[in-house]
Order: C-alpha cells, then sequence, then structure tokens
C-alpha cells in the first residue's frame, strides 16, 4: 500500500492511497485503503492521514477518521493520536503504519511493524527518507 | 504559508534480514523520485490535493511498491488495485474498488470525487465510469511483475490460510 498526505500554503490538507491489497486475497476481499475513514481521511479542522497495514483491523477501529476525532475533539496532538489509535489496533491483532500531516504544518509517522518505507519533506528544507 | 508533505510505499516482505544493499538504495531512491513530484506541486503554490496525487501516481507506477505497476496477485492471478482521495477542505472524497484496467487508480478515484455525485464505485462499474471519463486504461499485463507473481506461488505452496500476514506482502 502506498500513500500521502500533504498540507499547502493555505493549510489546507490533503490524503490519498492506493494498494493491490494482500498477496493472494479472494472473494473479492477489500481492505481499508479505499474506505473513507478506515485508511484514508483529511480534515482541515484536524489532519490528513493515510494508514497501511493489517486492513480488517484498520477498518475496525476507523483508524483514519478516529486519529481526526481525537484531535477535533479531544486536543489530542497528533502523534499521541496516531499512537493510541495505532495501540488500538494492536489490541485487535493487527500491525500497521500511518503517516499524517496537519494544518499547521506538521508531519509524522508511527508504525508497529518492522519497517514502514517512508519520506517527507517541508518547506522550511526538510527531506528525508527512512525504510526500517 | 508552510507546506509540507509525508508518503508511504509499501513494498511487501522487506526487512532489513530481506532486502540487500541494493535493494534499500533502490527503494529509497523510488521513494525520493515520489517525493520530488509531490513537493513540485507544494513549492510552486499547489494544493495539497495536486500534490498528493502527484506522489501517489508516482508510487503507482513503480513497480517496488504495492499498488499500481507492480501490484500484489490476488489467488486468482490477477490484479485488483483500490485507491482512495480526501480534500480536507471540503471533504469532498472519492474511492474506488476491485479495478483492474485503470493505470493509475488514484486518478480514477479523484475523478469519482470531482466529476460524479457518489463517493465510492467498484469493479467493473467503476470502469466503465473511467472509460466514460478519458481516464487512462491499460492492459492488466502492465501491472504485472514477476517478483509478484513469484510471491503468489509462494503463498500457495505454504497454505497459510486467509491472508498473506505471516509472509507480508500486502
Amino acid at each position: 500500500t502506498v500513500g500521502a498526505v500533504a498540507v499547502d500554503a493555505g493549510g489546507h490538507v490533503a490524503a490519498a492511497t492506493s494498494t493491490g491489497g494482500l498477496t493472494g486475497k479472494r472473494w473479492g476481499r477489500i481492505g481499508d485503503s479505499p474506505l473513507i475513514g478506515a485508511g484514508t481521511y483529511a480534515d482541515d479542522r484536524a489532519a490528513a492521514v493515510s494508514c497501511t497495514g493489517s486492513g480488517e483491523q484498520f477498518i475496525r477501529a476507523a483508524v483514519a477518521h478516529e486519529i481526526c476525532a481525537r484531535m477535533r475533539l479531544g486536543g489530542e496532538g497528533p502523534q499521541s493520536a496516531t499512537e493510541a489509535v495505532l495501540a488500538e489496533v494492536g489490541e485487535m491483532g493487527g500491525v500497521g503504519g500511518v503517516i499524517y500531516a496537519t494544518p499547521t504544518g506538521e508531519t509524522g509517522f508511527a508504525f508497529t511493524t518492522p519497517g514502514m518505507f517512508r519520506a517527507r519533506a517541508d518547506s522550511d528544507g526538510l527531506r528525508e527518507v527512512g525504510m526500517f | 504559508s508552510r507546506w509540507a508533505i509525508a508518503i508511504h510505499g509499501g513494498a511487501g516482505s522487506m526487512t532489513p534480514e530481506t532486502m540487500d544493499a541494493a535493494g534499500v538504495a533502490a527503494h529509497e531512491a523510488a521513494l525520493g523520485v515520489a517525493l520530488d513530484a509531490g513537493t513540485a506541486v507544494l513549492k510552486a503554490g499547489g494544493s495539497a490535493l495536486d500534490a498528493v496525487c502527484a506522489a501517489v501516481s508516482a508510487l503507482e507506477d513503480d513497480p517496488h511498491f504495492n499498488a499500481g505497476r507492480g501490484a500484489v496477485f490476488t489467488y486468482h492471478g490477477t490484479n485488483e488495485l483500490d485507491a482512495a482521495v480526501m480534500d480536507g477542505a471540503s471533504r469532498g472524497a472519492g474511492a474506488v474498488c476491485g479495478v483492474t484496467h485503470t493505470r493509475n487508480p488514484v486518478s480514477l478515484a479523484r475523478t469519482v470525487m470531482e466529476k460524479s455525485p457518489h463517493v465510492f464505485l467498484s469493479g467493473a462499474g467503476a470502469e466503465e465510469f473511467a472509460r466514460e471519463q478519458g481516464v487512462e486504461q491499460v492492459d492488466p499485463d502492465w501491472f504485472a511483475t514477476e517478483a509478484r507473481w513469484q510471491q503468489l506461488q509462494e503463498l500457495k505452496a505454504k497454505k497459510l490460510g486467509w491472508f498473506d500476514a505471516g509472509l507480508k506482502y500486502g
């Protein structure tokens, strides 16, 4: 699964996610990636979020929306909200990763797998690529 | 006036133990290309929506990643693609699942958001909409790679059950 989140100079956020799913999937199985609120969500009042991981648990936890809701309604920071929701996924037996971008220009990530290939850049000159 | 972008690029069963230095370098370079595609949009004053679509399109076109070209195979040996996009300013959203001919599923998801009254289209109907809207279509062979095909054969040989979680090829 691949994805991107961004905030533009106007303070607007967006998220996109795309995937081939799981090797050997059957019966028209669909994971969280194309489900708005599960694998992908964006709201200028909170953040843009894109997810990768075990889709069934990400659907049940409504991960992307849940992160935004914790920020919008609970005043939680993006990293704290992301880690808390990933922990919920873990309690269900799921693993995966999340990237986020906020209207104020923060980007970040968290993952509970051995690696998550990722990269980020911003207008302050940050440019980094990470894998494990 | 601050802009920022982050991306992720899932490549399947890759850990420090299973990927050599050349593989690490290739994946880092591919991530950099996608990051630069999105960054160029934002640097030029473009929208976050355009930036994420540019980055994801680059990742879809690169066979290193499990999306678009290089997607994993289903049990029956096909590539079935899903994508979604959402604009935080309007909370407009578009998504597609189970498409097999659309070169860049993220572009189709965006077209669903912008050109239809719906949010989520699936399968043959989604691709009928894609053709009507002029979204680029390709032969399904475009998505297939030998490495992913071998992963499917390995999965079938191991008879792991419902998912590939033990192999982490998703």
